[in-house]
């Protein structure tokens, strides 16, 4: 489950049954190269290298273990560390808030997570708070409105006073999904409506949406977003593509959150649980 | 003093950690500093110059080159052609095509051009509704057709309206969509080979990594990409993508998108783009 040249790297490091430091110094280049392919934060790359070296050259290998599958180990161990185990919603009443980055998939996923609640027995019911891109009302409306799922969104411009009036009207719902309009760190007034919708909708979720190809500047983001309304989960979609996905794994070092989901495709059913060994192969190559 | 590879490797490191954390992509970033050492390797140095500077003043007009390859401009493209011109905007999901082509009617529109916008997105949710506020507010014709249409048909319409109306331009939307989905590539195909466009635009963003030379190479390799668009720059990118994608279908970034509004769409110019790489 790891790529061909980190294979033949790994292969070449205890033919002898002891560790040979420069094969060691020639598998951590590999998988250096692998991360950076796969968008990981260069810093992050270059730490986790410093680490895998060490523990590589100075950790003994537990007795009856071979020093490859050791080594093999300590990469698989400090790739866990970095990316945590994937963390799927609870299936209880809730509101959840979807923020991100403009593009990056929120209302697309917003239809798939109430499609998911709804399968497992519950009342979802969402809002649209996005009055800024043209034609939001009408994609999550349609999306909603194929799967039965109530729906709440106004044709004003008054995005707080929405998610006020809507938060009122679905009280009869278990799981109220909240889609916003996209917007990035550097848009200070867009930053403070989310703080706004944040205050008076008191969400137990909020979810960061992340394309799977952003690339070094997912940690900023993410620390801009975390900081802002404190981010709980993170999805990571158009996994479907050959993005593998290593920037949005900043998102969850910089926020503590776990992976809630993937998004892989463009329809409703397109959304798995996030499993942590198979996107380490993917990372790996 | 005779640059050698040693006096090379520090600087040169540390450039390519730079361009990897400006977005650039692996493979291209490691071409583009490798061509650099080849080019340095052996020069001539006087003794109180600076390697690192050296390296830096060689890798800048490397950059300038391989972003200067093939430049052309759009407003005199369509200043020659015959009308109406047909431009295509494709790329993968959520990249700002459909906003990219707004602002670019918009400013069309400003320089006295009749333009018709192809509502080619017939599959995603609110696309039409999307393009048609955007048409109403610029205040140009859109051509759309059913939900669930053929992309195609959509634009042999828009086409054939703008050639009896007599209009300038046709920008044609169209769904975003994964280089790996087959089918939709080969829908693609058809698009542009049913009426083949006088122009190809590819539209990627700024925050983009690594896989921007995938989409881009992949792309370019089932139409002809002519040029393309780097949207979302606004968003403190160093936009590294520009370079992955120019380097590796060879055709130039013709704008850069740098914000939501009609008027957030600025020309793209090779040095300007380079200097603030290394700012
Ligand atoms: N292939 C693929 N496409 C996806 C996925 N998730 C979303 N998309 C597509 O990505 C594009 C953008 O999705 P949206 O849901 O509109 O993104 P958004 O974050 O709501 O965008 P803004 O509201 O403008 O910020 C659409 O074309 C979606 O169909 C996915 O997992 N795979
Ligand atoms: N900040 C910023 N946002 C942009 C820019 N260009 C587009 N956007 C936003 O990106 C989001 C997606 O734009 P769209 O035009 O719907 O993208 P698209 O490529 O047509 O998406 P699909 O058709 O779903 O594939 C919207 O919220 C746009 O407002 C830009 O230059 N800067
Ligand atoms: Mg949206
Ligand atoms: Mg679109």
């Amino acid at each position: 489950k790891l790529g061909d040249s980190l294979q033949g790297a790994i292969k070449k490091i205890a033919g002898g049954g002891r560790i040979d430091k420069r094969a060691v110094d020639e598998m951590i280049k590999e998988i250096q190269r692998a991360l950076l392919q796969s968008d990981v934060n260069v810093k992050h790359v270059m730490d986790l290298s410093t680490r895998i070296r060490e523990r590589a050259l100075d950790e003994k290998p537990p007795a009856g273990m071979g020093a490859r599958e050791h080594v093999i180990r300590i990469v698989y161990d400090e790739l866990v560390r970095l990316i945590g185990e994937g963390t799927p919603l609870a299936l209880s009443k809730q509101t959840i808030m979807m923020v991100g980055l403009q593009g990056g998939g929120k209302t697309t996923t917003t239809a798939k997570l109430a499609r998911y609640f709804q399968r497992k027995g519950l009342k979802p019911a969402v809002i649209c708070a996005d009055t800024d891109r043209p034609g939001a009302y009408d994609q999550l409306k349609m999306l909603c409105d194929s799967l039965n799922i109530a729906f709440y969104g106004e044709r004003t411009d008054d995005p707080i006073g929405i998610v006020e009036r809507g938060l009122g009207e679905l009280k009869a719902y278990d799981v109220k999904i909240i889609d916003t309009a996209g917007r990035h760190s550097l848009e200070h007034d867009l930053i403070e409506q989310m703080e706004t919708i944040h205050a008076i909708s008191k969400p137990d979720q909020k979810l960061l949406v992340l394309d799977a190809a952003i690339g070094q500047q997912a940690t900023d983001q993410a620390r801009t977003f975390h900081d802002s309304i404190g981010v709980t989960g993170v999805i990571i979609t158009k996994l479907d593509g050959t993005a593998k996905g290593g920037g949005a794994l900043s998102a969850v070092s910089e926020t503590g959150a776990p992976i809630a989901f993937i998004g892989v495709g463009e329809n409703i059913e397109d959304l798995e649980k996030f499993e942590t060994d198979r996107f380490i192969s993917q990372l790996l190559g | 003093l005779i640059l050698d590879e040693n006096d090379l490797e520090g600087p040169l490191w540390d450039l390519e950690m730079a361009l990897l954390e400006s977005d650039v992509a692996l493979p291209v970033a490691e071409s583009i500093i490798d061509a650099v050492k080849d080019e340095l390797v052996g020069v001539h140095k006087k003794i109180r110059a600076n390697t690192s500077d050296i390296v830096e003043t060689a890798l800048r007009n490397a950059l300038i080159g391989v972003m200067s390859k093939e430049m052309f401009d759009l407003d005199d493209f369509i200043a020659n052609a015959t009308k109406p011109v047909t431009i295509v905007f494709t790329g993968v999901n959520g990249t700002g095509k459909t906003t990219t082509i707004a602002k670019v009617a918009s400013r069309l529109k400003d320089a006295g051009y009749s333009v018709v916008i192809a509502s080619g997105d017939t599959f995603r949710a609110g696309a039409t509704e999307q393009m048609e506020k955007h048409a109403e507010r610029i205040g140009v014709k859109l051509i759309k057709h059913q939900h669930g249409g053929d992309p195609a048909a959509v634009v042999y319409d828009a086409v054939q309206h703008a050639k009896a109306q007599h209009r300038d331009v046709v920008l044609a939307d169209t769904a975003g969509r994964m280089h790996t989905n087959v089918n939709l590539m080969d829908q693609l195909e058809k698009i542009c080979r049913v009426t083949p466009p006088d122009l190809v635009i590819f539209v990627d963003e700024a925050v983009a990594g690594n896989d921007a030379v995938e989409r881009a190479r992949e792309f370019n390799t089932v139409v002809p990409i002519g040029g393309s668009i780097l949207t979302k720059v606004d968003m403190d990118s160093k936009g590294g993508a520009a370079i992955s994608i120019a380097h590796i279908i060879g055709k130039p970034i013709l704008f850069l998108g740098t914000g939501q509004k009609y008027g957030d769409l600025v020309k793209f110019d090779a040095g300007w783009y380079v200097d603030q790489l290394f700012e």
